[in-house]
């Protein structure tokens, strides 16, 4: 399964 | 980072700011949600948890501190400091927030983007942000008259969401792997509640009177 995605925002 | 979410960001800051003005100027707090600030730094706790473990940028970092620091400020001062504490409008302020902490609670533990302690803070933290400023804007249509700068702050914290959707959209087209469905459906929700407050904030901007929220 595709791992999440960095959260770069705030 | 595109300029579309450093405008957000700054419009984010700004709301913040004009908060903190309006506190320390008028030493008031009437007309501002103890509630919803109670939220909005319950928010910022659970979604920073990453501070330590996920560096993205200096910029990030610092700002991660300034919206953790400055919630838990306000939250604090309306409180506890005995002359801003005694104007806030416990009377008005009677939305039930604990539901919304335990929908948006409910709701990461259900749609989450991996089953771990941090994402699901994290997702609880986006769906509590999408709804934490409801009792906010009840308290602003039961007392009817909005002072200018609490119209500002309110003003401030829907445009930083209007430039967050400018920004998703921007990412989509110059980004090869975009999807952020639960922040970008948040994102939506949270902005559309806005519409009626911006809708009002227009017409009184426009007459030039002072801003009225119908009953």
């Amino acid at each position: 399964k595709e791992q999440p995605q960095r959260h770069d925002e705030l | 980072m595109n300029i579309f979410r450093f405008a957000g960001d700054m419009m984010h800051l700004t709301s913040i700011l004009v908060l903190l003005l309006k506190i320390y100027a008028t030493k008031s707090c009437s007309g501002i949600s103890l509630k919803t600030q109670e939220l909005y730094a319950l928010v910022f706790l659970a979604r920073y948890l990453d501070l330590f473990t996920d560096f993205i940028s200096v910029y990030n970092t610092i700002m991660k501190l300034v919206f953790i620091v400055s919630s838990t400020a306000i939250v604090w001062c309306m409180k506890r400091d005995r002359v801003v504490r005694r104007s806030y409008d416990k009377q008005l302020d009677t939305f039930r927030h604990y539901f919304l902490l335990a929908a948006s609670f409910a709701l990461a533990l259900l749609v989450n983007e991996k089953f771990t302690f941090q994402e699901i803070f994290w997702a609880f933290s986006i769906y509590l942000e999408a709804v934490a400023i409801l009792p906010q804007l009840v308290l602003l249509q039961r007392s009817g008259n909005v002072d200018n700068l609490t119209g500002q702050y309110v003003f401030f914290l829907g445009a930083y969401r209007a430039f967050y959707i400018l920004n998703w959209i921007y990412r989509y087209f110059t980004e090869t792997h975009f999807s952020r469905w639960i922040a970008c459906i948040s994102g939506l929700v949270q902005t559309a509640l806005y519409a009626d407050f911006f809708y009002y904030y227009y017409i009184s901007w426009k007459n030039n009177t002072k801003l009225k929220l119908p009953a």
